[in-house]
């Protein structure tokens, strides 16, 4: 037993590594994990216990680069994180649980996780009893290297706070786990604030807006307000976006002026409008058009597939970008506007020599939030320098592209999951 | 099975014997703050071991009369040979108590008072995590084992002559490749420091090993 076991850790060894923070950590960033057959609860089915830990590994997966699959076919040694329930003496486990009370769960740093199931545990949002989420959440917390800290509202508080209704990971333990490693980075499809119209019980019509994040068949609501994404996501694109392609799009316009009021999606060669009021994509919209059309229809001039596009409503034109060439196109004259198509260097020339884009844009992107316009390129952006900047500084170029800027430095915890925990 | 009689299990009963035992006194607290690290565990590397013949002994016990350390760690309380309260901390001891007591209360967002009170004994027994707040450290590590379990070989100088071929130090004991080890007597449920040792007398060396089991769960150690 001794030597099978001397066996597994040898196997595991070389899974951690000093990160470059000095602190052990994975050193890849896709985990495995199981439930031990001989480990199960015998407070909550199997199903209700493997939900839960699908769960508390999908949270942390939200909050950094790291995926977690469950994987219940593998070779035990392949297995990054084992965990198990067990009472007294359990699991082969040299550290007793001490029944009823105190202790109510450890972590080994090979990655085994054990419950003390004397403990009352219960699923989440039962309200009493200890939630096996939020242990959960804290346990692996310590496999992935965090220890524990003392912070009011930290989930790696080392004592258990009973049931807050929908515990979530705060800023400073999501910037603690990415001190271990690192943020999340990633190229996006498109970027875009979606207009909604509300009239407020007065009969006042507002504007809300609120911003989205497109990652192939996927995709993130950010809360600007609270510096990360929607609890939760990211979210698959058919369940938000119905009737647009799968696999992802390559831009998102909206035409809004005091005529137009139009949402399109692009991709391929093709385009579809968007029915604001049913929420899908129009197959037929009012006009009698079919959906999708050829981008070369709709948009004469200008070629197809794009890289990306927004709508300037200073101008009344949409700039669709494709290699390093930018098409500004008029929407009232529905036609190129006079000149394009021009190089992007020239509309939007760099603040400092040498910093810039060039071509091949991923997404432009213009906020409400910053009222600002934004070209993202794999992991970095760049801001164009708008009216505000140059009244403040006269020597800025117009349009000019400020200095670029890592995405994860403005838009904070975008993270992928692994393909089977999008659909819990 | 844990016995219930209602539908939904809300009366499902756990057995007495499976009660965590509650901090209650300054010796729990103790054993408490040296398991989560506020307290260096017990360094055995310090045990002295004189002449049972000296005569300045403060011990009476057969057994330990030529140990001049309080024992803290893997003493029972039904030991009738020797306690922790037997023998009373030295005042370093006391002070080191006290600062960690200081430092959980810190840290738990109770009152700093260094006294083991009512508010400090309830926090201690909260429901909590069993991964240490801090490192525990020790001298070297043999992780031979998955479970990083090590031993840590300790020589400490015997007095010859007056011990026997076989004794055994009177400690609650648990051997790490014996799960089923009847001498556990599992006082300090969950703490789980022990020591084993045992005493060859036939040996020329006056070197003696003390194999000692100390499990530390800290994530973050190899």
């Amino acid at each position: 037993r001794k030597r099978h076991l001397a066996g597994l850790v040898s196997k595991n060894r070389q899974k951690r590594e000093v990160s470059e923070t000095g602190h052990m950590a994975f050193s890849k960033t896709l985990l495995r994990w199981r439930l031990m057959g001989e480990g199960y609860s015998s407070q909550l089915t199997v199903d209700e216990q493997r939900y839960i830990f699908r769960l508390a590994f999908r949270m942390w997966s939200e909050v950094s680069p790291l995926d977690f699959v469950e994987d219940t076919s593998s070779p035990l040694e392949d297995i990054d994180i084992r965990l198990g329930f067990g009472t007294g003496r359990h699991l082969g486990c040299n550290q007793r649980f001490d029944g009823t009370g105190r202790e109510f769960a450890h972590a080994w740093f090979l990655g085994d996780i054990h419950f003390d199931d004397d403990e009352h545990f219960t699923a989440p949002n039962t309200g009493s009893g200890i939630s096996l989420l939020k242990v959960a959440v804290h346990e692996i917390g310590h496999v992935l290297g965090l220890p524990h800290i003392y912070r009011p509202g930290s989930i790696m508080q080392p004592s258990y706070l009973p049931h807050e209704a929908g515990f979530e990971m705060d800023w400073m333990d999501r910037k603690a786990i990415q001190h271990l490693y690192g943020g999340c980075k990633g190229r996006f499809n498109t970027v875009f604030d979606w207009i909604r119209k509300e009239r407020t019980a007065y009969g006042e019509v507002v504007i809300r807006f609120n911003t989205y994040f497109m990652r192939d068949d996927w995709y993130w609501l950010y809360e600007n307000r609270n510096n990360r994404t929607r609890y939760g996501d990211p979210v698959a694109l058919q369940v938000g976006w119905r009737g647009i392609p799968t696999g992802g799009v390559d831009a998102y316009v909206h035409v809004w002026s005091r005529k137009r009021d139009d949402v399109y999606f692009f991709k391929g060669t093709q385009f579809w409008k968007y029915n604001q009021d049913q929420d899908q994509a129009f197959t037929q919209d009012q006009e009698g058009r079919r959906y999708p059309r050829r981008i070369s229809e709709g948009f004469p001039g200008v070629p197809s597939p794009i890289d990306t596009a927004f709508y300037d409503r200073r101008e009344s034109r949409i700039y669709f970008f494709k290699n390093s060439l930018v098409y500004g196109f008029d929407v009232g004259a529905n036609s190129l506007a006079r000149g394009f198509p021009k190089r992007i260097r020239d509309v939007f020339p760099p603040v400092v020599s040498g910093d810039h884009p060039d071509g091949n844009v991923d997404a432009a992107y213009f906020s409400y939030t910053h009222n600002a316009v934004f070209l993202l390129k794999g992991t970095g952006f760049w801001q164009v320098v708008g009216s505000r900047d140059r009244w403040r500084r006269p020597f800025l170029p117009r349009n000019g592209l400020l200095p670029r800027k890592e995405v994860d430095t403005q838009w904070f915890d975008i993270c992928n999951v692994h393909p089977a925990a999008l659909r819990m | 099975e844990k016995l219930f009689h209602k539908r939904d299990h809300s009366d499902v009963q756990s057995g007495s014997s499976h009660q965590a035992e509650l901090i209650t006194d300054k010796f729990t607290a103790e054993l408490f703050l040296s398991r989560y690290g506020f307290m260096k565990p017990v360094n055995w590397e310090e045990i002295q071991f004189h002449d049972a013949d000296d005569a300045d002994s403060p011990f009476t016990d057969d057994y330990l009369d030529d140990v001049d350390v309080r024992i803290q760690e893997g003493a029972s309380s039904q030991n009738p040979r020797v306690t922790a309260q037997d023998v009373g901390p030295t005042p370093a001891q006391a002070q080191e108590f006290t600062s960690a007591l200081e430092e959980f209360q810190r840290v738990s967002g109770l009152p700093v008072t260094g006294v083991f009170d009512e508010a400090t004994k309830t926090a201690m027994n909260k429901p909590r995590c069993g991964v240490p707040d801090k490192e525990v450290e020790l001298s070297n590590s043999d992780d031979s084992t998955a479970v990083d379990t090590f031993n840590e070989t300790v020589r400490t100088n015997i007095g010859g002559g007056n011990s026997s071929e076989g004794d055994i130090f009177n400690f609650n004991t648990t051997d790490a490749s014996n799960d089923t080890n009847t001498n556990d007597t599992d006082d300090f449920k969950g703490f789980g420091d022990v020591i084993n040792g045992t005493h060859d007398a036939n040996t020329d060396s006056k070197m003696e090993n003390m194999s000692v089991n100390v499990h530390q769960n800290e994530p973050n150690r190899r």
